[in-house]
């Protein structure tokens, strides 16, 4: 397939980017006792086919990615979290119990085409 | 709603708005700060057992005493005030979670003993009947002058409240003089009844593995077929 003329710059490409989840800004400080925030990542960028084999992409977002090539009501693969981690969270419930707990899939750790 | 949907993974329906938060105890703090130096220098490990109390489980609970809320007799209670009602609420606990830990915890405030010569014992005994008279005493503790911090491990009375919510109806904390097992004997702390309860602070720290969490640790004994 001829490849758009308009590549993708590399700014506009799928990458992570950072992020600091603050419980006050959510409003949230009020019950949650720890951490006050954490540092994690969003994805955002564009998933070219040209450039798929740099990302660690699936076979399926290959896949989607020529067939939007082809049809495209089929929309390319999408910039999304390849690895996650989990952060302990210590808060308050309603009726004042204090929990210490371990959340996965908190913090984003690498973004790709999936 | 939004905001309730997204507490879901939390295990939350709202979001939280205490009336009264207990002070977190140091020993919950450093189990967070480890975890979190863990967690920070990739040493991530799924944390299935709680090494500070020698136990398997992913989620521990420090329960805040509901006696005052739930035992509104005692406030009718003239000195001698010997007795104090605790209840804590288990409902939160879900049915896939496994107790693994119930360590109720007694912190005896200096002043209820000030004019207090002779030593005393605690007993702590689970609330049986309607009657507010306990039935079954728990354990006899004998409290050195000096100590002023008891733990009580209260698994098996938690797991009997756990599976059967209406037998949840808390625990009596009564103090008496020492070798003296007979409650017509009195001890009079200073002040009223209310000054001295408020210087006797219990909570209940129960560890619990959840097997959606924790697949490896063994599943509840099986009942037999």
């Amino acid at each position: 397939a001829t490849l758009s003329t308009m590549e993708s710059t590399s700014k506009h490409l799928c990458q992570r980017h950072q992020m600091v989840i603050n419980f006050e800004d959510l409003g949230w400080h009020k019950w949650i006792i720890a951490p006050k925030e954490f540092r994690t990542n969003y994805c955002k960028g564009d998933c070219p086919f040209s450039l798929m084999s740099f990302f660690n992409s699936s076979n399926y977002a290959f896949l989607q990615t020529l067939m939007n090539s082809r049809t495209p009501e089929v929309p390319k693969a999408a910039c999304v979290p390849t690895k996650l981690s989990s952060i302990s969270m210590l808060y308050y419930d309603s009726y004042g119990n204090i929990i210490l707990q371990h959340h996965e899939g908190m913090v984003v750790d690498e973004c790709g085409c999936g | 709603l939004e905001e309730a949907s997204l507490l879901h993974f939390m295990g939350l329906n709202k979001v939280p708005s205490p009336r009264t938060t207990q002070p977190v105890p140091s020993i919950l703090m450093k189990i967070f700060q480890e975890r979190q130096k863990a967690a920070a220098t990739g040493h991530y490990q799924k944390l299935c057992y709680v090494k500070e109390f020698g136990v398997p489980g992913n989620l521990i609970r420090l329960f805040q005493d509901q006696g005052a809320l739930s035992h509104p007799m005692e406030v009718a209670q003239a000195p001698p005030c010997t007795q104090k009602f605790h209840f804590f609420n288990l409902s939160v606990i879900t049915q896939d979670e496994q107790l693994m830990m119930a360590k109720l915890d007694l912190r005896l405030g200096l002043n209820a003993y000030n004019a207090l010569q002779q030593d005393l014992e605690v007993m702590v005994s689970v609330v049986q009947g309607p009657a507010p008279q306990p039935d079954q005493k728990l354990v006899l503790h004998y409290l050195p002058w000096s100590q002023r911090v008891l733990h009580v491990d209260l698994l098996d009375v938690v797991k009997e409240w756990n599976s059967n919510p209406q037998s949840n109806l808390g625990l009596v904390l009564e103090l008496l003089p020492k070798g003296n097992n007979d409650s017509t004997m009195t001890i009079y702390p200073e002040g009223t009844c209310d000054n001295w309860r408020q210087f006797i602070q219990a909570s209940l720290m129960v560890v619990t593995l959840t097997h959606q969490e924790c697949p490896r640790f063994p599943h509840f004994p099986r009942k037999r077929r």
